[in-house]
């Protein structure tokens, strides 16, 4: 449908255009603004969208435009932050009533959404996206995110946090799918402790980014170890 | 340089250790090369603090990072290093408590070793384990084996982790480097990280340091 003229009569009119895509958009929308404050929140814009059948569910690949609320809370933001458009991929699985965010991919773009029909959106899922989604999928994934939180005793404050974290865990299970098909050694990838850890997260509680950034104390160079 | 080196097999690795949520791998990378050099000029293994460089090390920034050459010369500074158990890790800055009469192991040096592997290695086996610095590209899912990522997913241009080489070898075929990583045995081989060897992946050989007792 033709993306209506203010923002607010913009969502009533995605709403009744779109049945079929609020869920997952809204499920997305969701997920997105996860662990924000009321005020901080991003707002949906338009919404279009693909849908295809996976086992026995459905994957919705959506383009949408959100739009991020103005900043000017030194304490949320160091610099004031005008109100931005982002233009965002997702892919939300639908199987059995369950969400989940496969994928999520946001950029600032100009506020017109660029026609590109053509784009094949769900290279993420599976590896190749000609291969079927493994049957039973979300249902697979919930057994073994429940191993995960057993076998690494994770606990988590809120269902919705439960929720968000399954997601990650889920997006995490891919990507390190897709590491391990771009190994070139005998390296084995998969679920470990951090699997339900955010790479920004991960970098940013395990990592060091002062070691690409200074470089650091000027030492002498050893002596190389003599020819025997 | 021998065919293979497992400094683990000749008493001079301490435990694996677990930074937590913190950004000190550092000062893992750094107590591991000090706790190798000491037990092979003066025989004894001790397990040293890494809280200490945390707190007492200003140059670097403890849970967000800090660089081994200069923690060297914070060790040097300070007058040495307390043992694990007398300055234990809490991961998370604190004030600096640290007792030179309680200092057990003390540097005189560091150095700037070379980037060519096969005298990396040489190194290695000739004067102990070696602190190097990596890009950490897809070490949040590895579960084992040799990791050999391509070169462009794991840049040497980005460094973001310090480990410590204990020992280098081949498993059919494949030449690695084993390295003793500080999120826990739980994590990879018994806490251990096996990345290939002589390609220079992940910027491997770009940072390898050592102090010198």
């Amino acid at each position: 449908a033709p993306a209506p003229s203010s923002p607010a009569a913009r969502n009533e009119a995605w709403v009744s255009a779109f049945p079929e895509l609020l869920g997952p958009a809204r499920y997305a929308l969701e997920m997105y603004n996860h662990g924000r404050a009321a005020g901080t929140r991003a707002a949906l814009g338009s919404v279009r969208g693909r849908v295809r059948r996976a086992g026995r569910g459905m994957v919705y690949s959506l383009k949408a435009t959100l739009e991020e609320p103005p900043c000017n809370d030194p304490t949320v933001c160091q610099l004031p932050v005008a109100k931005k458009t982002l233009l965002c991929s997702f892919e939300v699985l639908n199987e059995l009533g369950k969400h989940v965010l496969l994928r999520r991919n946001c950029r600032p773009v100009e506020t017109k959404v660029t026609d590109d029909r053509n784009e094949t959106l769900s290279s993420v899922l599976p590896l190749s996206n000609k291969a079927p989604l493994p049957q039973d999928f979300s249902v697979r994934m919930v057994s073994i995110f429940k191993e995960f939180v057993t076998k690494y005793n994770r606990t988590y404050e809120t269902k919705e946090e439960a929720q968000w974290r399954m997601s990650v865990f889920a997006s995490n299970v891919i990507r390190a799918q897709k590491i391990q098909a771009l190994d070139r050694g005998t390296a084995q990838y998969g679920v470990t402790k951090f699997s339900d850890l955010t790479e920004e997260e991960f970098r940013t509680f395990y990592l060091n980014p002062l070691l690409k950034e200074k470089p650091g104390r000027k030492m002498r160079l050893a002596k190389a170890v003599p020819d025997p | 340089a021998p065919h293979e080196w497992d400094w683990r097999n000749k008493g001079a690795v301490t435990k694996v250790k677990d930074q937590g949520m913190c950004g000190s791998c550092w000062a893992f990378s750094v107590t591991g090369n000090v706790e190798g050099q000491w037990f092979l000029k003066r025989g004894a293994l001790l397990s040293l603090s890494e809280q200490e460089l945390l707190d007492c090390d200003t140059v670097d920034k403890a849970c967000l990072g800090g660089l081994p050459s200069n923690a060297y010369s914070a060790i040097k500074t300070l007058g040495g290093l307390e043992t694990e158990d007398d300055y234990s890790y809490h991961g998370h800055l604190q004030t600096c408590s640290f007792s030179a009469k309680k200092a057990r192991v003390y540097i005189n040096d560091s150095v700037e070793l070379t980037q060519n592997e096969l005298k990396l290695a040489a190194w290695l086996a000739e004067n102990g384990p070696i602190s190097v610095a990596i890009n950490a590209f897809g070490m949040q899912f590895y579960r084992r084996g040799i990791s050999h990522p391509l070169r462009p997913l794991c840049s040497p241009w980005f460094i973001d982790h310090a480990v410590l080489l204990v020992g280098y070898g081949n498993r059919s075929d494949t030449p690695f480097w084993a390295i003793k990583n500080s999120w826990g045995s739980d994590w990879g081989e018994e806490g251990y990280y096996y990345l290939h060897r002589g390609s220079g992946a992940c910027g491997v050989n770009t940072m390898a340091s050592s102090a010198v007792v």
